[in-house]
């Protein structure tokens, strides 16, 4: 544990308590793509399986349990309690057209040909695009409310981290693995735009509203 | 190699 590490789990852990404190402050999920928090839950849901098979640290194993239970928390809040404020007009990015290929790239590359392994790298790539129905959804409507923008911001932030968290590792660990790395680099980059407008517009104290 | 039973990354 480097701290690049604990900051990246501590700024994924702010997104996740930023966009629960949004839906239920405002009780309402409008502008929140349902299509990318259900992505995200089967990311936690397919990465975690190895919470009953390896046991690592108290952290890891709090941590997994808060990720995959908040991810599920947020989709029942979306599709259940606030099913009426929740915008799927909007939500219009088909996901299959990332979940087919993420799981054909899993099981073409991966570290090893079993059940565990192909569903965490089948995670990994998942969660490099996860974002993209709700980027999609930002750039329909042209606008997010400023907590919205804070929660991508969180989200977006929490792998970057980990991009610093890999160099480290390398450099005095001679840890590094390619799928994570590559996969991580792919997620950040989508999120380049965003954070542009998130440092020129959100942190100004204008609402976060793109250019017709 | 970084499998299933030494990722301790979340």
């Amino acid at each position: 544990m480097n701290i690049f590490r604990l900051a990246g789990d501590l700024s994924h852990l702010l997104a996740i308590i930023l966009l629960l404190l949004k839906i239920w402050t405002t009780r309402s999920c409008a502008g929140v793509s349902g299509k990318s928090q259900i992505l995200f839950a089967i990311v936690y849901v397919t990465r975690y399986l190895d919470l009953f098979s390896n046991f690592v640290s108290l952290y890891n194993t709090v941590m997994k349990i808060v990720f995959v239970g908040s991810s599920l928390g947020t989709v029942y809040l979306m599709y259940m309690k606030f099913k009426a404020t929740y915008d799927h007009n909007h939500d219009t990015f088909r996901i299959e057209f990332l979940l087919l290929p993420v799981a054909g790239l899993s099981l073409l590359i991966n570290h090893d040909f079993s059940v565990l392994e192909i569903l965490w790298t089948f995670s990994i790539y998942l969660e490099s695009v996860a974002i993209l129905p709700q980027l999609f959804m930002v750039s329909k409507t042209g606008e997010a409310e400023s907590i919205t923008s804070h929660y991508l911001f969180a989200l977006g932030s929490y792998r970057a981290l980990y991009l610093l968290n890999w160099v480290y590792r390398y450099y005095f660990e001679g840890f590094w693995d390619p799928i994570a790395i590559v996969a991580g680099v792919v997620q950040t980059v989508l999120y380049c735009d965003f954070f542009y407008l998130y440092v020129t517009k959100v942190l100004k104290g204008k609402k976060l509203s793109l250019p017709a | 190699r970084y499998s299933v039973l030494t990722k301790d990354e979340l």
